[in-house]
C-alpha cells in the first residue's frame, strides 16, 4: 500500500533522539532502557 | 557479563527478519561491515545452528545481553533505530556488553544526580561489582558508543549523568560508531588477534615505511620528507596539529627528465574476501602531465615473480591541498600494491606526495563530495536553504542522478549539520525504472584518522521506496522532471531537482569539530549507492535459500523453491540448498532437537540421561560378571594348589 508523506521527509522529525528516547516514547518499560531479559525475571529490578 | 556461557562464537549466525525496514536491513549489513573491519567478529546468515541471532522489526530498539543459549536470540531494530550506530550498540549487547556507566568503578568518573531522573526510572543507573560485570582492564570510555547520554531519563532540563571530568559531559552519548577502547574491549572478550577486512595502514611516521619498497628497475625514488617548498607544506597525518612532525612520502618532479621513474612497491599482501578498497591522501604540485599510476603484483603459480597489472592512473593540475582516492581493487592471491610516479613533459616547481594509505578488503565509495575551506563555512553559512550547499550530480551505478544538500548550519536548529539527498534530472533517466526501486544511499562524513581503524565516521542511509507518496499523490521518488523544481547548476546548466530526503540533525557542531571531520580545513563526503532489492526477503524460512552473497545474506531463488518442496523436510525443518542440493536443518531446543535426513527422529536431553544410565548398568554389569568369574576361578585354581599342598605335608611328616 502506498505511504502517504510530505514533500520533505526528516527521518529524524528534526529531533536528535537516542535509542532511550525512542524507546520511552514507545512506552516500554525495559530494562536499563534497551536490555531485555530471559523469561521468568522481571524487566526491571525491583 | 562474567561467564563464557554468554560468549558467541567468532562468527554469529544471524536471520534478517522480514519484518524489518528495507533501510534497517541494509544498515544491519553495514554494521556488519564496521564490525568485520575494526574486530575479529564475522556474521553470516543462519544454517541451522543451535544458536542465532534473529533481527527483527519489534516496538523499539533492544537485545539481550550476552548469547543466552535459548536458540533463536531477538534483537529488535523497530521504528527510527535504523542507524548504524544504534545497531553496533545493540549487537555490542548481544555479544555480552552492559551500558558503561553500570561498569563497577562508574563512580570514579561520573556522578548519578538522582534527583534529576525520573521517578520510578532510577534502576536504569544500575552498577555492577566486578563478579557480574568485567571492564577487561580497558579505562573508563566517555566516547564508548554503549554511554547513556547526560539528558538520560531526565526529568527536567538538568543532566542526570556529570561527568567527573567536566570536559567529557558532551562526549558521552555519542552515537557515531565504537570508540577506539570499545574495539580493544571487544577484542579482548573475544580474543581477537587480527580483524577479517583490515589489510594495511600507512602514514610514513616509521622510517620502514611500513614495509613498503623502492623498486629497483626505475631511476628515480619516493623519499620520505616532512615539507615541500612548492607543497605541501605538511603531510596529512598532522595537519593542523604540528608542522614539520609528520613524515609523507614524495616524487620531485622538478628536475630530472622527462619519463623519469620513481616506483614503490607495498610488502607481500593475503587477501581473504577478494575485493579491497585503497584509499590515501595525494597532494600534485607537479605538472599537469605529471602522473601517478596505480596498479598491483599479483603473484600466482604461473607469475611466482608477480605479473604486473595496471589499475588506475591519475593526473590533472596542480592543486595546494590534499586530495582523497579511492582505487577498487579485486584481487584473490598474494599481490603488491605499486605506487608509480612518471615525470611529464612540462614543467614543474614541486613533485607528487602521498600520505595517510589504508588498505581494507571493503568496498570502495562511489563519489567522494570534497568541501574545502569548511572553517569560513562554517562561521559564515545562515540557518536554512540560504546556507545549502549541493553537491556535484553524482550517478549510482545504475544510472540514477543524484545531488547531496548540506545545510552547515542546519535546517532549523543553528548547531547542527543537516544532511538531504535528492534525486535529479540525468542523461538516463528514459531508461530507468521509476519511482526509483529500493535504492540506499549512504552517505557518509569521513573522519580523516589516519588508520582507518580508529576512524569514527558519521553515516546515515536513505533507502528510496517505490510505493512512498507525498500528500498530492506522486510518488515520491517517481523522475525528478515530474515531481521535482527546477534548479541550476553553478554553470548555468538548467535541471530538476525532486523532493529531499535526509535529516536535520546528521552531526552536532561540538562533534563536527571533534575528532578529525575537519582537516586541512576540508571535509569529505563519501558517496554510496547499493541495489538492495535483493533483501526484500531475508527469512531463511521461505522453503529455499541460496548460498550467501558476497554481503552474506540469504536470498531466496525460485528455482530451488520446488526442489526444496519436493524434498520434505519433517516437524518444522528448514530446507537449505548447499552445493545445489536440499538438505534439511533441523529444529532444535535446549532440552530437545531433530535429527535424521528429514529431521525425521526426535532427541532430547532425556534420551541422553537415559542411555547414559543404560550404558553405565551394562558396563557395570559386564565388569562384575568378569570379576564374578574371575574370582571363582581363582578360588578354585588356589584350593586345588592349598589340597596338593596339604597332601605333601602329610606324606612329609609320615615319612618322618
Amino acid at each position: 500500500q502506498p505511504v502517504q508523506v510530505s514533500l520533505e521527509i526528516d527521518e529524524d522529525d528534526e529531533t536528535d533522539r537516542d535509542i532511550f528516547d525512542i524507546n520511552e516514547a514507545l512506552g516500554l518499560n525495559l530494562f536499563e532502557g534497551d536490555i531485555r531479559l530471559d523469561n521468568g525475571r522481571p524487566e526491571r529490578n525491583s | 557479563i562474567i561467564g563464557n556461557q554468554y560468549r558467541w562464537p567468532h562468527t554469529i549466525p544471524y536471520v534478517l527478519e522480514d519484518s524489518l525496514d528495507m533501510n534497517a536491513k541494509g544498515l544491519i549489513l553495514k554494521a556488519f561491515e564496521r564490525y568485520r573491519l575494526k574486530t575479529c567478529i564475522d556474521f553470516k546468515p543462519w544454517e541451522g545452528e543451535a544458536n542465532y541471532i534473529s533481527v527483527f522489526k519489534g516496538s523499539g530498539c533492544w537485545s539481550y545481553v550476552g548469547k543466552r543459549q535459548g536458540g533463536r536470540q531477538e534483537l529488535s531494530i523497530g521504528a527510527n533505530c535504523d542507524r548504524i550506530a544504534t545497531i553496533e550498540h545493540e549487537f555490542l549487547h548481544a555479544l555480552g556488553f552492559w551500558h558503561e556507566q553500570s561498569r563497577s568503578d562508574r563512580d570514579d568518573y561520573v556522578t548519578i544526580m538522582r534527583d534529576r531522573i525520573q521517578a520510578g526510572k532510577e534502576s536504569n543507573f544500575n552498577k555492577y561489582d566486578d563478579k557480574t560485570s568485567d571492564f577487561l582492564n580497558i579505562p573508563y570510555d566517555y566516547n564508548s558508543v554503549m554511554h547513556y547520554s547526560k539528558t538520560a531519563f531526565m526529568n527536567g532540563t538538568e543532566p542526570t549523568i556529570v561527568t567527573n571530568i567536566p570536559a567529557f559531559i558532551d562526549v558521552i552519548g555519542q552515537r557515531i560508531d565504537f570508540s577506539e577502547y570499545d574495539i580493544q574491549k571487544l577484542s579482548r572478550l573475544y580474543n581477537c588477534s587480527s580483524s577479517l577486512s583490515f589489510m594495511d595502514t600507512c602514514s610514513f611516521e616509521l622510517p620502514n615505511v611500513c614495509g613498503m619498497i623502492q623498486n629497483t628497475e626505475d631511476n628515480a625514488d619516493w623519499q620520505r620528507i616532512t615539507q615541500v617548498s612548492s607543497g605541501p607544506q605538511t603531510d596529512h597525518t598532522y595537519t593542523g596539529v604540528c608542522q614539520e612532525t609528520g613524515y609523507f612520502l614524495h616524487f620531485n618532479t622538478s628536475t630530472g627528465n622527462q619519463g623519469d621513474r620513481a616506483v614503490l612497491e607495498s610488502r607481500f599482501l593475503y587477501p581473504k574476501r577478494g575485493f579491497q578498497c585503497l584509499q590515501f591522501f595525494y597532494y600534485n604540485s607537479g605538472s599537469e602531465t605529471d602522473q601517478l599510476n596505480i596498479g598491483v603484483k599479483e603473484y600466482t603459480v604461473a607469475n611466482p615473480n608477480g605479473a604486473y597489472r595496471h589499475i588506475e592512473t591519475i593526473q590533472g593540475s596542480p592543486v595546494s591541498y590534499w586530495e582523497l582516492h579511492h582505487i577498487p581493487l579485486n584481487m584473490p592471491n598474494k599481490f603488491r600494491v605499486v605506487f608509480e610516479g612518471i615525470k611529464g613533459s612540462t614543467t614543474s616547481n614541486g613533485g607528487l606526495s602521498i600520505d595517510d594509505i589504508n588498505l581494507s578488503e571493503t568496498q570502495c565509495p562511489h563519489h567522494v563530495w570534497h568541501i574545502r575551506n569548511f572553517t569560513e563555512l562554517l562561521a559564515s553559512s545562515p540557518l536554512g536553504e540560504a546556507g545549502s550547499l549541493y553537491s556535484p550530480p553524482f550517478y549510482s551505478p545504475e544510472g540514477y542522478a543524484f545531488q547531496i544538500a548540506l545545510y552547515v548550519n542546519g535546517t532549523t536548529s543553528p548547531f547542527n549539520l543537516a544532511i538531504y539527498l535528492h534525486l535529479i534530472s540525468g542523461a538516463n533517466d528514459n531508461t530507468l525504472q521509476w519511482p526509483c526501486p529500493w535504492k540506499q544511499f549512504t552517505m557518509v562524513l569521513l573522519d580523516q584518522h589516519p588508520d582507518i581503524r580508529q576512524r569514527m565516521s558519521n553515516l546515515r542511509s536513505i533507502t528510496t521506496d517505490p510505493n512512498e507518496v507525498d500528500f498530492s499523490g506522486n510518488y515520491y521518488w517517481d523522475r525528478p522532471d515530474k515531481v521535482g523544481t527546477e534548479a541550476t547548476f553553478p554553470n548555468g546548466t538548467k535541471f530538476m531537482r525532486g523532493p529531499r530526503s535526509g535529516t536535520s540533525v546528521f552531526l552536532t557542531h561540538q562533534r563536527l569539530k571533534s575528532r578529525d571531520f575537519i582537516k586541512d580545513d576540508s571535509i569529505f563526503i563519501l558517496a554510496t549507492v547499493d541495489d538492495i532489492s535483493h533483501l526484500i526477503s531475508t527469512e531463511p524460512n521461505l522453503t529455499a535459500t541460496s548460498a550467501p552473497t558476497t554481503n552474506q545474506v540469504a536470498t531466496t531463488t525460485t528455482s530451488m523453491v520446488d526442489v526444496c518442496i519436493d524434498y520434505g523436510c519433517k516437524n518444522n525443518g528448514t530446507c537449505v540448498i548447499v552445493d545445489r542440493k536440499p538438505i534439511c536443518r533441523c529444529p532444535a531446543e535446549v532440552d530437545w532437537w531433530y535429527m535424521g535426513e528429514k529431521c525425521e527422529e526426535k532427541g532430547t536431553r532425556q534420551d541422553i540421561a537415559v542411555i547414559a544410565v543404560a550404558s553405565s548398568l551394562c558396563v557395570f554389569g559386564v565388569m562384575l560378571i568378569i570379576t564374578i568369574v574371575t574370582t571363582c576361578c581363582l578360588k578354585k585354581k588356589y584350593k586345588k594348589q592349598m589340597q596338593a599342598n596339604r597332601s605333601l605335608e602329610l606324606k612329609n611328616a609320615t615319612s618322618f
